[in-house]
């Protein structure tokens, strides 16, 4: 199965 | 003192209606540009940016950029008071933690007001970087909360490949599998219903239809909905809002374990 992906690791805190 | 008034106040309640299933506490962030919300749902998986400009209220003030904290299930539960004619108008002072709703029938024979306490909330805002995506279709919004929808019965997660042939969504669930392709369709005399195919690069992702569904409750904001896609980057779901900006939905990708 696949593992869901996490936003944060996409897009950075500003 | 912060004070708009949105003459079409519908888009409000849909708005609101379409993230706060995600969403449960958020940040209006208001400035001379608009009001603008970024939230990600509680697990993290889903990023919403809401804009609306400025210049497509009827009146706006905003004398100072201020954050207004909100729980978005009260806020949905004053906006069901509204009538779907109704003009809305928001304001709040300065340094108060009230925010007012108004509501005024379009005749003018019935106004309302509500006062809502406010929250404070910490916001992290997050850097969404200007992409070129390898593909990106536009298409009738209905169709696509269709699609999501139906394969929903089938299956947990949907396959969204794009390639010269067209844009295909697959899942696979116990009772079976199911594949649903789109092709590039111009309809010149209704463009609201045309499906429209750019691509740069094939690309395929997998995602959770649990959020895709989620994301298609903006469905009654915007007859069409564009999807942009890159294979190192969350997809983007976008509904437009008539003239004033955008609800867009983030959804990162199922990974490879």
């Amino acid at each position: 199965d696949n593992k869901q992906g996490n936003i944060l690791s996409f897009f950075k805190k500003v | 003192m912060f004070e708009v008034r949105l003459v079409q106040g519908s888009l409000l309640k849909k708005v609101v209606e379409a993230i706060r299933e995600l969403v449960t506490d958020a940040n209006i962030d208001c400035s001379s540009t608009g009001l603008s919300l970024q939230a990600m749902d509680s697990s993290h998986v889903a990023l919403i940016a809401l804009l609306l400009r400025s210049d497509g209220f009827e009146h706006f003030r905003c004398d100072r950029n201020v954050s207004i904290g909100m729980n978005l299930a009260n806020v949905s539960k004053i906006l069901r008071t509204a009538g779907n004619d109704d003009i809305i108008t928001l304001k709040a002072d300065d340094d108060g933690d009230l925010l007012t709703f108004m509501f005024e029938s379009p005749n003018q024979d019935r106004i309302s007001d509500i006062e809502m306490k406010l929250m404070d909330i910490k916001s992290e805002h997050l850097g969404i970087p200007d992409a070129e995506y390898e593909a990106v279709i536009k298409m009738p919004s209905q169709e696509f909360l269709r699609i999501c929808k139906d394969l929903s019965n089938i299956g947990d997660t949907v396959v969204i490949s794009v390639t010269k042939e067209g844009v295909k969504f697959s899942t696979r669930g116990d009772i079976g599998n199911a594949n649903i392709v789109c092709r590039q369709n111009t309809t010149l005399d209704k463009p609201d219903d045309s499906t429209i195919i750019q691509m740069k690069e094939p690309v395929s992702l997998t995602f959770a239809l649990r959020y895709m569904n989620s994301f298609t409750k903006a469905t009654s904001l915007s007859s069409s909905v564009t999807i942009s896609m890159s294979s190192d980057l969350p997809i983007v779901v976008e509904y437009k809002i008539a003239d004033m900006g955008y609800l867009r939905f983030y959804l990162a990708p199922k990974i490879e374990d």
